[in-house]
C-alpha cells in the first residue's frame, strides 16, 4: 500500500458516500445518471468476484464489499425508492455502446484468457468509460448541483491518484500493468474539462455551468 | 512477465 493508492481509495469512498448522502438527504436523484450507476455496479460485480476466491487483506475485502453494496444501493435508490425524481429524459446515453465494446476488447486484449481475468479486464475497460453517461447528462442539462460536482471531483481524482500509485509501484516494486494504466489514463482524461470547470468555477462558489 | 503483478488493488 502507498499514500497515492490510499488517498485514491479514500477519494473513491468519499465520492460514493457523497452521492448516497445527496440522494438520501435531498430524496432526489435529479442530475445524476442512473446509467452510470448501473455501469459502476457492473464494474464492481465483475471485478470483485475474487472476493470469494482470494483473501488479500481485511482492508481489501472490506472496501470491495463497501463499493459493491454502495453501487447497488445507489441503483436501488435511483430506480426504485426515488424513481419519480429520476431524470430519464436527459439520461439517454446508450449503455450497450460502452458494455459491448468493453467486453469484446477484454476478450481480445487481456493478460490471460480465463474467466476471472477476462471479467477483471472487462471491468477495467468499462470503468474507464462508465462516467460518460453522467458527463453526457451534465452537458445536456448544462449544469450540475455543487454536491454533484463534488461527487464527480472525488470520483475523477481517485483514478488520477491511482496513476500516481502505478508510477510509484513501477519504481518501488518494479512491476506495472499496462491494461490498468492505459484505461486509467483514458478514465482520468475524460474528467479533464470537468476538472477545469470545477476548479475555475465551483471552487469560487459559482454553480457548475457548462458553456451552452 | 505479467505473472508478477499482484492483483491487490481495488
Amino acid at each position: 500500500m502507498n499514500i497515492f493508492r490510499l488517498l485514491g481509495d479514500l477519494s473513491h469512498l468519499l465520492a460514493i458516500i457523497v452521492l448516497l448522502l445527496k440522494i438520501w438527504k435531498t430524496r432526489s436523484c435529479a442530475g445524476i445518471s442512473g446509467k452510470s450507476q448501473i455501469l459502476f455496479a457492473i464494474v464492481y460485480t465483475s471485478r470483485y468476484l475474487d472476493l470469494v476466491t482470494t483473501y488479500i487483506s481485511a482492508y481489501n475485502t472490506f472496501m470491495k464489499l463497501i463499493f459493491v453494496v454502495a453501487a447497488y444501493a445507489t441503483v436501488y435508490l435511483m430506480y426504485i425508492k426515488f424513481k419519480a425524481t429520476y431524470d430519464h429524459n436527459h439520461d439517454t446515453f446508450r449503455m450497450e455502446f460502452l458494455v459491448i465494446p468493453s467486453l469484446i476488447l477484454a476478450l481480445l486484449i487481456n493478460h490471460e484468457l480465463t474467466v476471472l481475468e477476462v471479467l477483471w479486464t472487462f471491468s477495467i475497460y468499462l470503468e474507464s468509460v462508465a462516467i460518460l453517461p453522467q458527463l453526457f447528462l451534465v452537458s445536456k442539462t448544462g449544469e450540475a448541483e455543487s454536491i454533484t460536482s463534488h461527487y464527480l471531483f472525488a470520483l475523477g481524482s481517485y483514478r488520477g491518484l491511482y496513476l500516481l500509485n502505478w508510477v510509484y509501484r513501477y519504481y518501488a516494486e518494479d512491476h506495472y500493468d499496462l491494461i490498468a494504466i492505459v484505461a486509467g489514463l483514458v478514465q482520468t482524461v475524460l474528467y479533464c474539462d470537468f476538472f477545469y470547470l470545477y476548479i475555475t468555477k465551483v471552487l469560487k462558489g459559482k454553480k457548475l455551468q457548462l458553456p451552452a | 512477465s505479467y505473472k508478477n503483478v499482484p492483483k491487490d488493488e481495488l
